[in-house]
């Protein structure tokens, strides 16, 4: 059912089917704990989680494809003297 | 500040893009600012060129990476106008940096605005009406699992390892929350839209916040 509704092309009883599968199941086990309900969150707009177009990613997979942004440090608003910028002096 | 706002409303927001398998999330966001800043000054909503930024901007990876603050500021010193997305299309992956003659139409940058607002969301609240949308770098390690509904949870801040652009917030139901476009496609999340709880700085979203003039 994933791969037909992610579209993914690797056939079963591959090595990569396998592969894929086991990051599902790993993916599955975190919906769990993702969705277990915390006595500090506001139940009927709390976050879902669950299977997407990512669960037969490993964590260390989507990590290096899609988490490459860079963190910036950047100064407190509003105190720009000490590195908080428009423009001039971030080279 | 009106306890809603939305720029899509105002139709100066641009659909949701698919980075596909190119790490250029960073250039997403930054280019996704430009286009709504230019919109909210009178010109038309126009789609700009993300692999102009991803090929041109030196100083990041391209697919592999970058930072929004060093393509804001190398957007800024060169003066490069961003030309329209058709001209210059996404093809998810890093190549040669195309340049266009100085009479080409495009967008440039006249200047950028970079601060942590952590503890300071409301003032935030007031630049996101004032400036328009912002770019932010957050904590993206749960949204792999990210189905809906505002996260409030699972979360660090000061661990930014993704780049989004918020477009409005929330604050007439239970949980205020700010309203951010990603780049995965409009089938990830709340079509391609995730909700971050406004107030505890969850996922980092106020740690470093930018937002462009054109």
């Amino acid at each position: 059912v994933f791969t037909e509704r992610y579209n993914r092309s690797y056939s079963a009883n591959t090595h990569e089917y396998f592969l894929r599968m086991i990051n599902l199941q790993e993916s599955m086990k975190r919906h769990q704990l993702l969705n277990a309900p915390s006595p500090d969150i506001s139940c009927n707009m709390s976050a879902r989680y669950g299977i997407n177009q990512f669960s037969d990613l490993s964590p260390k997979e989507f990590r290096e494809q899609y988490l490459t942004g860079e963190p910036a440090k950047v100064s407190q608003y509003p105190n720009q003297k000490a590195g908080g910028h428009r423009s001039e002096d971030m080279a | 500040l009106p306890a809603k706002f939305d720029w899509r409303d105002k139709n100066v927001v641009t659909e949701v893009q698919n980075q596909e398998s190119c790490g250029g999330c960073w250039a997403f966001s930054v280019v996704g600012a430009v286009e709504s800043v230019y919109a909210k000054g009178g010109h038309p909503l126009e789609q700009l060129s993300v692999q102009q930024v991803i090929d041109c901007s030196y100083q990041n990876q391209g697919c592999k990476g970058g930072s929004t603050i060093r393509a804001l500021n190398w957007l800024m010193k060169t003066q490069e106008k961003l030309v329209h997305e058709s001209e210059y299309p996404f093809k998810a992956a890093t190549g040669v940096c195309h340049l266009f003659p100085l009479t080409h139409f495009g967008v440039s940058v006249k200047d950028f605005a970079a601060f942590d607002f952590s503890g300071l969301e409301e003032v935030m609240m007031q630049k996101l009406v004032e400036w328009g949308p912002l770019v932010v770098t957050v904590d993206a390690m749960s949204w792999q699992d990210y189905l809906g509904g505002v996260i409030q949870h699972h979360c660090s801040s000061h661990q930014a390892n993704h780049a989004v652009l918020i477009i409005g917030y929330d604050t007439t139901g239970e949980v205020p929350y700010w309203i951010v476009r990603n780049s995965w496609g409009t089938s990830w999340g709340n079509q391609g839209y995730v909700y971050i709880k406004m107030g505890e700085n969850i996922c980092g979203i106020a740690d470093a916040v930018a937002a462009v003039f054109v």
